[in-house]
């Protein structure tokens, strides 16, 4: 997983 | 986006609305920690501070707005329009036995060590021990009122839901946060014990009260 795409759940 | 997923944000959603409608209803937040709430409201705020750098989907940034918006609304309730309601004597978990571990925690333990990065580790950590104040208010007391148990069910199962979608991720996906799942799994046993009391006491109509 990319860390740098940020996060996406909530 | 999986079906676990969304149930898992549904019944967070629904676990925040219930808290807020049982206080504005009855206009009293006895029982009510509000130093978990403060928590919470701590968790969101440092967690959606991406919300001004990262555009996720249009369902991300307003779930993120709406829950932002609920957990302040509820500490104002508590500290604010019904303070007298508020059992202050009942709520006395000491919060820096848990802001200080974690904090040093997160500067630890973090994907990189940015600021936005440090606070998102911090909230996935406080996030997992929040409930706590709360847990053990309850347990001083001896009893939780049975739309209080219900809120704490959902919270519960939130996280759990969100189990099943990181298993689910893992397999489909090949994603894998490994800060969210050590933490989403420490947060879902805390709640084990009282799922426990959840489905022998209150779902057979009984109040929850502890011996």
């Amino acid at each position: 997983k990319d860390q740098e795409a940020g996060h996406d759940e909530l | 986006m999986n079906v676990f997923r969304i149930l898992g944000d549904v019944s967070h959603l629904l676990a925040m609305i219930l808290l807020l409608l049982k206080i504005w209803r009855s206009k009293c937040c006895t029982g009510i920690s509000g130093k978990s709430q403060i928590l919470f409201a701590l968790v969101f705020t440092t967690r959606y501070l991406d919300l001004f750098t990262n555009f996720v989907s249009l369902y991300n940034t307003v779930m993120k707005v709406i829950f932002l918006l609920c957990a302040y609304l509820t500490v104002y309730m508590i500290y604010g329009k019904f303070r007298k309601t508020f059992d202050s004597e009942n709520d006395t978990f000491r919060l820096e036995f848990l802001l200080v571990p974690i904090t040093g925690l997160s500067f630890l333990e973090n994907y990189s060590f940015t600021p936005l990065e440090i606070l998102w580790t911090f909230s996935i950590y406080l996030e997992s021990v929040a409930i706590l104040p709360q847990l053990f208010m309850i347990s001083k007391t001896g009893e939780a009122e049975t739309i209080t148990t219900h809120y704490l069910f959902f919270l519960g199962l939130y996280r759990a839901l969100y189990l099943a979608n990181w298993i689910w991720r893992y397999h489909t996906e090949n994603f894998y946060d490994q800060i969210a799942v050590v933490s989403g799994v420490v947060q879902t046993i805390f709640y084990c014990d009282f799922f426990y009391l959840y489905v022998t006491k209150v779902l057979k109509g009984k109040k929850l009260s502890l011996p």
